[in-house]
């Protein structure tokens, strides 16, 4: 069986915002090492990988390994009647039909309690690559989100240059052209607003917007965001949490 | 122009 109380309803009604307009369906597997997803979107452009590690729940309880079939979208309405303060506790039976949600208060003079249906998701489990990239981009998620929602106004598409003088994103489209430069910064007393870069060589890559845009519905989540790339591979985008991460792979635009 | 890719090419099991 698995029970996993978390302190805070909020980190799991964020990271249901940030994934629910790219995936419909996904396992939710547990383990022992905690709760992990891992789903692709309908047209196979982007990946969503979520790790809810162990330690960042307490307690946590998972005597074998249970994948949860979940309907995000129902999942995120029952999540709806959970306060953001509100402790959560999941649990499910060894071979479940339903899994228990139940919301208390932080003084505990309210109890939700939740069970939603599960259904069977036949899901393959991708084998990622591990990658040494050749730019690690690190930047303020809500610097990225701006710069994303900004050039999304202009093109469809954005061009993301990592060279030693710094990032550059750039788009053109029918109205115009723009950009945007990052240079590497440090901000000792805030490190999540600096912008760091690490580059072993450039990398030039080109991206659909629409899909940036919406993995910058992670930005509640984190205060930074790290860009790994190397050329002509996908894109690595990941929000660290406490006890966790979201990471979403982007396939690149490629020239015909 | 350019063509979007699929993970397909790129991850084993896509």
């Amino acid at each position: 069986m698995l029970e996993a109380r978390l302190a805070q309803a909020a980190v799991l009604k964020k990271t249901l915002d940030a994934i629910k307009e790219l995936v419909t369906d996904a396992n939710f597997d547990c383990s022992d090492g905690g709760i992990s997803l891992q789903a692709m979107d309908n047209s196979h452009v982007a990946l969503v990988s979520l790790l809810l590690r162990a330690d960042g729940f307490e307690p946590y309880r998972c005597d074998r390994n249970l994948a949860l079939g979940i309907n995000l979208n129902s999942l995120s309405k029952v999540l709806r009647s959970a306060q953001n303060e509100d402790i959560i506790t999941l649990k499910a039976a060894d071979d479940p039909d339903n899994l228990s949600l139940t919301f208390e208060s932080q003084n505990q003079d309210r109890i939700s309690e939740y069970e939603m249906k599960l259904m069977d998701i036949d899901q393959e489990h991708l084998g990622i690559p591990e990658t040494a990239y050749a730019a690690v981009i690190t930047m303020p998620a809500a610097e990225f989100q701006r710069i994303c929602r900004d050039l999304s106004g202009i093109s469809e598409s954005v061009t993301i240059d990592a060279s030693k003088d710094g990032v550059k994103f750039a788009s053109a489209g029918d109205i115009g052209n723009g950009s945007v430069t990052l240079k590497q910064t440090h901000n000792p007393e805030e490190p999540a607003l600096s912008t760091s870069i690490e580059l072993s060589e450039s990398v030039t890559l080109t991206f659909s917007l629409k899909y940036l845009v919406n993995f910058t519905k992670a930005t509640p989540l984190a205060g930074a965001v790290t860009l790994q790339m190397s050329n002509d591979v996908p894109l690595l985008v990941e929000y660290k949490m406490e006890g966790g991460y979201l990471r979403y792979y982007l396939a690149p635009k490629i020239q015909d | 122009k350019s063509k979007q890719s699929s993970l397909s090419s790129f991850f084993s099991g896509a």
